[in-house]
């Protein structure tokens, strides 16, 4: 009976797995049956395919050496310039805001005591999920991250007056574009660039010019621009107000440019809001899988346990608030005041790679996690991972269960991809961080 | 702030009604 309840406690409360499945041995793309599109999309809604950058079914990326694939301890440093940034960003949109309330001036810090300018935009490096677009007419394809994290749309432009990184598809060429058009500098549209980028707009012979800076100063810089944007074989958008990059440095891989789809008035979903109405969805798929879908107005039928959160109150700065209310570990709810997550507030971001939590949060998942590891031997930090195993000499491995709960009794319980992340079996590392200071 | 990322986002259907100001999350959208 005791064999019985405890096997029974395993069996709800951990994942119990061939050590095999979290290493497969191959990266080789995993089709299924159905995909989301295929699923039958409701008149008007556009979608578009989904994968891991550096996963088996990025068709038009190069894999292995020859794309020069960032190894896990590159991605968990872009990782975390990304979130200084967004650090940065969110603490000066709240000193702004305390600053317009309470009147009295609060002072910002510095950009030089800032990790990273309070800029918008965010260490494109990390974004790890793309998706593959057309631009202008005719269409050009370009493979683009993208980004929840920020508004922008920019993609490289010829004739590339200062830089262009190396890009898999061609570089966009305006010149060659009958729908393209660049923006004067007393546009509304120009002005618009302030809050969308961080920087005011510059002018340039009367064509506005705009300028983004990531956190690990990365930047684009070049004309603002509309053109056709192709979502889909079958679904544009005319007059698309996007970046020609004319000077790109920094961490972007492979990839052509951005796809912005934050809050502001100039992201693609803003853009868009009389096509679609402000409503999108994605599924980000694991390394393998190629069923991932970024969709455009009310896609296909949404599955049946979709339950909704309210998105919490703006602070500012325009990435998407959430209200985390608690988490479980192994089927226990941890004892957490509500006010760690209520003081420090939670983004959702799809260009973040490792979920951050508030560091009493953080040490309270963090102890549990290892007291349901405990019969496995630690192995050395990864990084910004603390908590890491040597997996090695097991053939099936029981890892304790992790759920959020979001306001509205939105329960989200992750599944083992979400839960470890690793460097082979010998280190397989708890994959949560936490923010240095509860004040960050 | 604390950030949910992408590696926990994956294999759900995450959903932005930003006009109706609600996140939807529904398990086991893709592989």
């Amino acid at each position: 009976k005791e064999i019985a309840s405890e096997s029974l406690t395993e069996s709800t409360h951990f994942h119990t797995v061939p050590l095999t499945s979290l290493f497969p041995t191959t990266t080789h793309c995993h089709q299924p049956h159905t995909t989301h599109a295929s699923k039958g999309l409701r008149r008007g809604a556009s979608s578009l395919k989904v994968v891991h950058k550096h996963g088996g079914c990025s068709t038009t990326l190069p894999k292995g050496k020859a794309a020069n694939t960032p190894t896990l301890t590159d991605i968990l440093k872009q990782d975390e310039s990304r979130v200084n940034s967004i650090h940065a960003r969110v603490n000066s949109a709240r000193i702004d805001n305390l600053n317009a309330v309470s009147g009295v001036r609060k002072k910002k810090i510095p950009d030089s005591k800032a990790a990273v300018p309070a800029k918008s935009g965010t260490t494109l490096g990390t974004g790890n999920y793309i998706v593959t677009v057309g631009l202008g007419t005719p269409k050009n394809t370009l493979t683009l991250v993208f980004d929840t994290g920020s508004d922008l749309t920019w993609t490289q432009c010829r004739p590339c007056v200062k830089s262009c990184y190396s890009q898999q598809e061609s570089i966009f060429d305006p010149k060659l574009s009958t729908t393209y058009s660049n923006i004067t500098c007393s546009a509304a549209a120009c002005s618009g660039l302030t809050s969308a980028t961080g920087n005011n707009p510059g002018c340039s012979s009367s064509t506005c010019v705009y300028g983004i800076q990531y956190g690990d100063s990365s930047f684009s810089v070049g004309f603002f621009a509309k053109d056709r944007l192709s979502l889909t074989a079958t679904d544009a958008v005319d007059n698309f107000l996007f970046g020609c990059g004319q000077n790109n440095q920094g961490l972007f891989g492979n990839t052509a440019g951005l796809l912005g789809l934050g809050r502001d008035a100039l992201s693609l979903v803003s853009q868009t809001a009389a096509k679609y109405g402000k409503y999108f969805s994605y599924c980000l798929p694991t390394k393998r899988g190629a069923n991932g879908h970024l969709t455009f107005g009310k896609g296909a039928a949404a599955p049946g346990s979709l339950k909704f959160t309210p998105f919490a109150t703006d602070q500012g700065a325009s990435f998407y608030f959430i209200d985390v209310q608690a988490i479980a570990v192994g089927g226990k709810q941890l004892s957490i005041s509500p006010v760690v997550f209520k003081s420090s507030g939670t983004i959702i971001d799809s260009g973040t790679v490792i979920t951050r939590l508030p560091p009493a949060a953080y040490s309270a998942l963090r102890s549990a996690f290892r007291q349901g590891m405990s019969k496995y031997p630690q192995a050395p930090g990864l990084s910004i991972l603390d908590t890491c195993y040597d997996l090695s000499k097991y053939t099936t491995v029981s890892v304790p269960k992790i759920s959020f709960v979001l306001n509205g009794g939105v329960t989200m319980d992750l599944p083992l991809v979400g839960i470890l992340l690793g460097n082979g079996a010998s280190q397989v590392c708890l994959a949560f961080a936490g923010n240095g200071d509860a004040s960050d | 702030v604390g950030i949910f990322g992408n590696i926990q986002q994956q294999t759900f259907e995450v959903v932005y009604d930003v006009a109706g100001g609600k996140l939807g999350i529904g398990a086991g959208g893709c592989s």
